[in-house]
């Protein structure tokens, strides 16, 4: 058999370096890195030059994911629900979402407005949904949001809506009682709507750090998310935190946020994704 | 944690025999995992984790007793080191009133910085302030922000049209007639590499030059921290750091990052939703926090 010599350490390092720039995170990268070097030891990698296609393969397989699309309900309405931290992208990713079922798929959505703590969130909410051209059920500010989303759904059924999007007010996972909260929310849609909420996202800021691992877990002990949107994607960050959100709680990355316009959400590319970040 | 993880490392090498130089090496790999973990720049490692080692070895750490324990004081302490000292006054403006800029990236925090750092002027040094809304884009924004003037009491000034640059310039004589000595401008979040709307805010300097202007960032941030950080303070040579949603568990690592790299002092933190939640920044606090 052909002498190949031995892994050049150098380039792994580099590499790690590349994955860790982009928020991977040091136990994640080293751990990528470690199936490279065995990848090599195996012959798996014949050559130093085909490591980082290989890496970008590997990525890729981890983020890959079977049912991409959003889940849709057997029978309108579909509900999906909205949450994540304070200031991440939510209430604009729904408005973008509405655009698109309503002005790409013709649908009829019915946005609930449960952010009832915020200065000016149902504002912004409403502004939005007139700028789309998509309905909205909002209450007084400070009202229960859950008393929001059981009008909402009751609305949604009563008026024939196709989707129905529930905004939540922005909240971290340390907020027990927030959390219980957003747990009551996804009750009170279940209870009214079988199936429902048929999709639960998770918005993540790209920016995030670590972190972003915590919120996921968290979040998703609450009320079962069902996919991510990683916002901000159109800055320099990188959002890798996601690939050992996928790793290690199974959590999709299912729309990605390009912009702060209407037209700025895209479906998740895992090949493009990894490319971006190992640029 | 960190400590247990360095006095598992030590209990281990004793048994081997002596520890050597290449030991301390070692440690410092665990280090380094811990304050990546931590969300501390990798680039800004590289030079912390030297200084570290060549503290330990001058420290003669391999001779004592508790070589674990003797590091983790030396990271710490480099880490306040890092941190500076406290400088959380603000720049007071002897001839007008004093103006503040607020920026940022998106949803960092700065509206709701807004307010509270005008309640704490107002609260802690008896100031009379203005809050100025010149995020035009934002739908709601300046809604946000009189809904915050409002429940605080303080006035706002707000265009109805016009750009941020003439909104701002403009606040100032307002605040001049109506006797309010502390301006705050809340700006629109924006990318650092949006060069028209990084032109913005440097037209809102040049017309108001501000006596302060701060970086609002969000404590989780992770490895892309120092990008930003650093193309704002380049662009703006920002004055002073605020880190928001401190109240999380972030580690906090971008707070040593965006220290190390910028230079730059972090005056305030952000520590919850409710405009009372602003704290003076203390460095010692902090690397606590980030060294878990
Ligand atoms: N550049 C960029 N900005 C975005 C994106 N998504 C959201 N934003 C901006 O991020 C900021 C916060 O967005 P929101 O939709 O208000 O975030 P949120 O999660 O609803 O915030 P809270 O309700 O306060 O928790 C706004 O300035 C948005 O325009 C994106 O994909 N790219
Ligand atoms: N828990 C917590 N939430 C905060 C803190 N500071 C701000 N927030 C929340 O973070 C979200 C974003 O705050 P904003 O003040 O709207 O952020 P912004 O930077 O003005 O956002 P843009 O104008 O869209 O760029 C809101 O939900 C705030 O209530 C903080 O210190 N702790
Ligand atoms: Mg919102
Ligand atoms: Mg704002």
């Amino acid at each position: 058999r052909i002498f190949k010599g031995s892994i050049s350490e150098e380039r792994l390092d580099e590499l790690e370096e590349i994955m860790l720039k982009a928020d991977m995170g040091p136990r994640t990268a080293v751990s990528i890195v470690d199936e490279l070097r065995e990848a090599y030891a195996d012959g798996e990698i014949k050559e130093m030059s085909e490591v980082r296609d290989f890496l970008g393969n590997r990525l890729v397989d981890l983020l890959a994911q079977e049912e991409n699309e959003l889940n849709e309900a057997e029978k309108p309405p579909t509900v999906i629900m909205v949450a994540g931290v304070n200031g991440s992208g939510k209430t604009t990713t729904i408005a973008k979402l509405a655009h698109h079922f309503k002005n790409n798929l013709g649908k009829k959505v019915l946005l609930a407005a449960s952010d009832t703590f915020r200065a000016a969130a149902c504002e912004q909410l409403e502004l939005w949904a007139n700028r789309v051209g998509v309905e909205i059920v909002k209450h007084q500010s400070g009202a229960d949001p859950a008393a929001v989303c059981f009008d909402a759904a009751d609305a949604a059924v009563a008026r024939g809506m196709d989707v129905l999007i529930v905004d939540t007010a922005g909240r971290l996972h340390t907020q027990t009682n927030l959390m219980k909260e957003l747990n009551k929310i996804r009750r009170v849609v279940e209870k009214k709507i079988p199936g429902a909420p048929h999709e639960v996202l998770l918005v993540l800021d790209a920016t995030v750090g670590q972190n972003g691992l915590v919120q996921s877990k968290e979040f998703s002990d609450a009320i079962q998310v069902t996919g991510l949107v990683l916002a901000k994607l159109d800055g320099t960050a990188k959002g890798g935190v996601v690939v050992s959100i996928k790793k290690e709680l199974d959590i999709p990355v299912k729309l990605i946020g390009v912009g702060e316009k209407a037209e700025d959400l895209q479906p998740f590319d895992p090949a493009d994704f990894v490319e971006a970040l190992l640029e | 944690t960190l400590t247990e993880s360095l006095s598992n490392i030590f209990r281990n090498l004793r048994g081997k025999g002596t520890i050597s130089e290449k030991n301390i090496h070692e440690v410092m790999r665990e280090v380094r995992t811990a304050l990546l973990e931590a969300d501390v720049s990798h680039k800004v490692l590289k030079t912390f984790l030297k200084d570290v080692t060549e503290k330990a070895i001058g420290q003669e750490v391999i001779k004592s007793i508790r070589p674990d324990q003797q590091i983790i004081q030396i990271v710490h302490e480099e880490l306040v080191h890092l941190m500076g000292e406290t400088d959380t006054k603000i720049n007071l403006n002897q001839k007008r009133p004093t103006v503040i800029m607020m920026a940022g990236l998106q949803g960092s925090g700065k509206t709701t910085t807004c307010g509270k750092l005008a309640r704490f002027l107002n609260k802690r040094q008896g100031m009379s302030p203005l809050l100025v809304a010149a995020d035009v884009q934002r739908p709601a924004a300046i809604d946000q922000l009189q809904i915050i003037g409002k429940e605080l009491g303080y006035p706002v000034y707000s265009e109805d049209g016009g750009r941020p640059q003439k909104i701002c310039r403009r606040s100032i004589a307002y605040a001049e007639e109506h006797g309010n000595n502390v301006i705050i401008f809340d700006t629109a979040g924006r990318l650092h590499i949006d060069e028209p709307l990084m032109q913005e805010l440097r037209d809102i300097v040049r017309l108001t030059a501000p006596d302060e202007i701060f970086l609002v960032c969000d404590a989780m941030l992770g490895q892309d921290a120092v990008n930003s950080a650093s193309e704002f303070n380049k662009q703006l040579e920002i004055s002073g750091i605020v880190f928001t949603k401190l109240d999380g568990d972030a580690r906090g690592g971008a707070v040593m990052s965006i220290r190390a790299i910028t230079g730059k002092p972090v005056k305030f933190v952000g520590v919850g939703e409710k405009l009372d939640k602003i704290e003076e920044f203390r460095p010692a606090g902090m690397a606590d926090r980030i060294l878990g």
